[in-house]
């Protein structure tokens, strides 16, 4: 996945994101593509959770899971969720779960729960980075004033690192991947850095949702893992999905 | 670029989607929270039972895949669905709800809910 948090320079927020998923699990050779990714794209919806005929709000789901990787509370904050792959990963976390201890979350419920329940930004910040998890997790957050947008590195217990935009420091925006950001990625898995390329090509003053959209769009952040494209702008509790093909010749993550 | 031989200059004229990467928008469903937990997904699952089902044959034949025995994704099933009955309120009932809606294996739901954490590894 890519998830990135940008800020123009009148303090707008937008938050973008490919949701990549279904590495090693099946390669179809005829259609040149991952099974799962090809499988899970029909079941590709976006949805509008209501209260009383009221949105509480949006997400970009699939049919079936009843858990959040990406969403959105109008006017409040966006949220996106990036897989952490690591040893003390989700499987442990299961492990527990069945011999009775359960006061983590799991991770979609947590975002599902966060969307639903929390009414700013900073009560969504606090419980993605304090709420004990089974699975590690990247949490990235935008919010809807000048400076509201961080990436959250989750271990199962603790939050191993916030990063936060800060424009006044030419931090304008925060891009996330599937690698912590004090570390190198994999070589043959550099996603964050055509990222950041475009980005800065871009510039902070022409960003917005079809700048993102040009963004992700890009080979190698557009790949044959890519599902789906989601924009999101919180100001305006707008949210739009777009199903993805890359074709070849694309990289197969 | 230069590293990434499938890298390429970065896109300025993708938007509004069209062309060989894009493959359509997705459709609209509103889930009434005022609704009871097991009735939320109803009318969605059932119009898109057909692809759930598909990608929960998909997700058992990654299973048997590496696990080689019948008998033991059946046992395997079963204990799923005895963790969805251990899943907090109200995704618990949700998910009751969406297998009921399509008839299929409470199991599968389970595991389809719980991919993430089984697969962070």
């Amino acid at each position: 996945c890519t998830s990135i948090v940008a800020e123009d320079t009148t303090g707008k927020l937008y938050h973008a994101r490919n949701l990549d998923f279904g590495l090693f699990l099946g390669w179809d050779v005829n259609a040149s593509s991952w099974r799962t990714t090809q499988k899970l794209k029909p079941l590709m919806v976006s949805l509008d959770f209501q209260r009383n005929n009221k949105t509480v709000f949006r997400s970009a789901n699939f049919a079936g899971y009843v858990g959040m990787v990406s969403g959105i509370r109008p006017g409040i904050f966006t949220l996106t969720m990036n897989e952490r792959f690591s040893l003390d990963g989700g499987y442990i976390g299961v492990f527990e779960w069945l011999l009775g201890q359960r006061n983590g979350w799991w991770m979609s419920f947590l975002t599902r729960s966060v969307l639903e329940n929390s009414t700013s930004y900073e009560d969504a910040k606090d419980r993605l980075a304090h709420s004990k998890l089974l699975a590690p997790a990247y949490f990235i957050l935008g919010g809807n004033k000048s400076g509201e947008g961080c990436v959250i590195t989750r271990s199962r217990v603790a939050a191993l690192d916030i990063w936060d935009l800060d424009t006044k420091n030419g931090v304008w925006y925060v891009v996330e991947t599937n690698y912590d950001r004090w570390k190198p990625p994999l070589v043959l898995d550099d996603r964050r850095s055509p990222a950041r390329n475009c980005l800065n090509q871009t510039r902070q003053e022409n960003i917005s949702l079809p700048a993102l959209y040009n963004i992700l769009s890009t080979k190698p952040i557009l790949n044959k893992l890519t599902v789906s494209t989601t924009l999101l702008q919180v100001s305006e509790g707008h949210m739009e999905t777009y199903l993805r093909e890359c074709p070849d010749p694309c990289s197969p993550w | 670029v230069a590293k990434d031989p499938f890298g390429e200059e970065c896109k300025t004229l993708a938007y509004p989607p069209s062309g060989p990467t894009y493959k359509g928008k997705v459709p609209t469903y509103i889930i009434n929270l005022d609704l009871p937990p097991s009735e939320r997904w109803v009318q969605l699952t059932r119009d898109k039972a057909a692809e759930v089902k598909d990608v929960l044959k998909l997700m058992k034949d990654i299973l048997t895949t590496f696990l080689h025995s019948g008998k033991f994704i059946a046992s395997l099933e079963s204990k799923l669905a005895w963790l969805g009955s251990t899943l907090p309120y109200p995704f618990n009932e949700e998910i009751k709800g969406i297998a009921s809606a399509i008839d299929a294996p409470l199991g599968d739901i389970v595991l389809f809910n719980i991919f993430y954490e089984v697969f962070t590894v």
